[in-house]
């Protein structure tokens, strides 16, 4: 049949052996949770920018997922989120970079597209247009999950070994991280 | 990272995406996702698309955008588009994963994980979900 959505929740090193039956009914739970919400937009007459926004606000709260209520944390222990919105028809688009006290960035991403003359916004300058787009803003703790903390402090020690094991690791002009698999979120 | 993409009954696409980024990043990293055309573009003359993964590859090889242009421009379906995109990634060492609507409805979910949290849902309802390769 005729496709009307399709959603993702991240790609990355996901094995079946690691994952325990629990966790896969709660990813699968909100997958569908998210589609359905996507879906009923769209069969109430919406736009699919309606349906779109709805249903990544779905995933964003959903501590499963790295974005939103789920969102890893930097080196600095700090969530920093970003988010972007596209209309096919109009190729108007919006986007939210490296904001850390919206609830929703793709709801500040849209706010972006729809009100203001802009395409990107970043750090506390989008966080403030958020605010004043009435847009709901919460305390950095929002955001803060146990598994997520847990993973930061894991990476930092990895970090710490690999920098005394390998004198490699550090060289000269690479001031950048490295990206494992295992960092995407 | 989550994203989003839809064909209302007006047969207008969208795109939408979401992330907390990378892990133990620094210096104010940010990767595909905001970047249209990287991580998230919509066009309803071609594709709505939103990707997953290894932000610095997709922002390099302009990965989105590719996508629809390879649709508009060479005439590949949204599948052996989205297969040329992922390949393209895949070369330079990346690694990730898309979601790709077109103006037809027809899909393409493409990815070189191990897996991609993923789900479609058709003009009827009908809902799957998946989560491996």
């Amino acid at each position: 049949g005729k496709y009307v959505m399709v959603i993702h929740g991240g790609a990355g090193t996901i094995l079946k052996k690691n994952m325990t039956p629990e966790k896969e009914a709660a990813y699968r739970a909100a997958l569908k949770e998210a589609l359905t919400t996507g879906y009923e937009t769209l069969q109430a007459g919406k736009t699919s920018i309606d349906a779109v926004e709805a249903t990544i606000r779905v995933l964003e709260d959903c501590p499963l997922f790295n974005a939103g209520k789920g969102a890893v944390f930097t080196h600095d222990g700090r969530n920093e989120m970003d988010a972007a919105i596209m209309n096919g028809k109009t190729l108007e688009a919006g986007a939210v970079a490296g904001v850390s006290t919206i609830r929703n960035p793709i709801s500040a991403a849209r706010a972006v597209m729809e009100k203001s003359e802009h395409v990107m916004m970043t750090g506390r300058g989008a966080e403030q247009f958020a605010k004043d787009a009435g847009l709901e803003i919460v305390d950095p703790k929002y955001f803060w999950t146990q598994e997520r903390w847990d993973g930061l402090q894991q990476a930092l020690k990895e970090d710490s070994l690999k920098s005394k094991l390998d004198h490699s690791y550090q060289q000269p002009g690479k001031l950048g991280i490295e990206n494992r698999d295992n960092k995407f979120g | 990272t989550v994203g989003a993409v839809a064909l209302d009954k007006s047969g207008n696409l969208a795109a939408a995406t979401s992330t907390g980024g990378m892990t133990n990043k620094k210096y104010g990293r940010i990767g595909d996702s905001p970047i249209i055309g990287a991580g998230t573009y919509a066009n309803n003359k071609t594709v709505a698309v939103s990707c997953t993964g290894w932000g610095e590859f997709y922002i390099r090889n302009v990965v989105a955008y590719d996508l629809s242009a390879l649709i508009a421009y060479k005439g590949l379906s949204v599948e052996e588009a989205g297969k040329t995109v992922i390949a393209k990634v895949d070369a330079m060492g990346g690694d990730g994963g898309l979601i790709a609507l077109d103006k037809d409805g027809n899909i393409a979910l493409p990815f070189n994980t191990e897996g991609m949290y993923r789900g479609t849902v058709t003009a009827d309802g009908k809902i799957e979900i998946y989560i491996y390769k």
